[in-house]
């Protein structure tokens, strides 16, 4: 599903050269579910911008469902990454002026779903995660949990084959961030490929592989047995 | 140090009514270190916006060092504020266009700290908080948790004699997080009054107070024994 090899990104102004990406060598399979951990700043974010489509590597090579992405251009590199890939940003990226209805809605579009299915199946995962009586809040009249539900409903809509998400949880008390797993668990279970950065460990605990990242390079790389 | 009483704040618009707070009294000592614990959406951000200075009750007083803050016009009220409180916001709110050291600096401004003087200091803070490399950089040029960490720094610099922090380490990995309430701890030790939000029950075990809310209410107040 994700092939990546010497996957490298440099990050350069005027100013400085930071190589937050050292080359990363890394493969996984359909429907596998893996955690990333690691230091702040170790390179988490930066690999996950790249492996969502969001940016390009300075060197290396990412195969995506067997697809070369490196041919792409920016146009197919966006379609390929609305129709594959849920993201959930570790700072959220709402659109302040819409609803958190109409926020998850937006990126329903892309897929060309009908205005009526749209807002019901919107109003479905919203629920889910238990913003039924939110939705024509506004991202600044929603708490903290509440947004960063709001920008895990948008990444589940459209079903991706991928769910990218980094640090889903990190604005959640501990009782609703055990349900949002146990929905990435459900999600997995049908097939779906989730690769999710925490920083807390009973949190990476819900995958079955956790890879510790420093200083821009994979330091590990462990299967966890599940009870 | 901090005296509320029948403390409430209800969010209206046309469209809806939240009662966030409903009604809260509460002591807390100066020296304190305290933290508070809750669902989210149960209105910790909400209490500590109010406790900051930051938004007004609907109801209910708040004697700040024995002052009654609702007798002062909004000018007074964010002098009181940039004097007495270090403010680390859950979702930073750093200015974009100004870079890590620029953010911290700026809020020595008030205190009419001289400019060599300023950026000295700020150099120190963001040093101690492992930023030295980055000082430099915007926002956006930055980590998660670097950010929070440039958001730590800004409310720590002027040496307040409060420091309100929602979720500090949200988005830290553990390591970084625990450094982080070592200075909380040692600031206290100082004499400095902290009021933390946390998910996390390692890091509010760093507090001598454990407060619980739920729905706009303090369920729970729990001295914890320190070893
Ligand atoms: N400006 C606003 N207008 C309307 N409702 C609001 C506004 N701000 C917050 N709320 C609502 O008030 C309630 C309390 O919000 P608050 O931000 O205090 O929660 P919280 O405990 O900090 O949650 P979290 O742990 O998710 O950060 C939430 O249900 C939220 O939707
Ligand atoms: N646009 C940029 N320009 C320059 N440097 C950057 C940029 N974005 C990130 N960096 C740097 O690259 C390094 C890796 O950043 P990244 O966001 O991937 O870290 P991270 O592991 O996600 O950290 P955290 O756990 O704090 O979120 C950091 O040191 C950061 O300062
Ligand atoms: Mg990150
Ligand atoms: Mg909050």
């Amino acid at each position: 599903m994700i092939k990546i090899n010497n996957l490298s990104k440099t990050y350069s102004t005027g100013a400085f050269t930071v190589p937050a990406l050292k080359g990363i060598t890394l493969d996984i399979a359909p429907g596998e579910f893996v955690a990333i951990t690691g230091a702040s700043g170790s390179g988490k974010s930066t690999m996950m911008n790249l492996l969502g489509l969001l940016d390009r590597p300075s060197e290396g090579s990412y195969l995506l469902d067997g697809m070369d992405v490196s041919n792409l251009n920016d146009d197919d590199y966006a379609r390929l990454r609305n129709r594959k890939i849920g993201f959930v940003f570790q700072a959220f990226n709402l659109l302040p002026r819409l609803t958190a209805l109409k926020n998850v809605e937006l990126s329903m579009l892309y897929a060309g779903t009908k205005h009526e299915e749209r807002r019901k199946r919107a109003v479905e995962v919203l629920t889910l995660l238990g913003l039924e009586d939110r939705l024509h809040h506004f991202p600044n009249e929603l708490s903290g949990g509440q947004n960063q539900r709001v920008a895990i409903a948008r990444a589940l809509i459209n079903n991706p084959a991928i769910i990218l998400a980094d640090e889903p949880t990190g604005a959640l008390d501990s009782q609703t961030g055990l349900e949002i797993m146990s929905i990435f668990q459900e999600l997995n279970r049908q097939g779906t490929t989730i690769v999710l950065v925490t920083h807390e460990l009973n949190i990476a605990r819900h995958s079955r592989r956790i890879l510790r990242m420093a200083d821009g390079l994979i330091i590990n790389d462990e299967e966890i047995a599940r009870p």
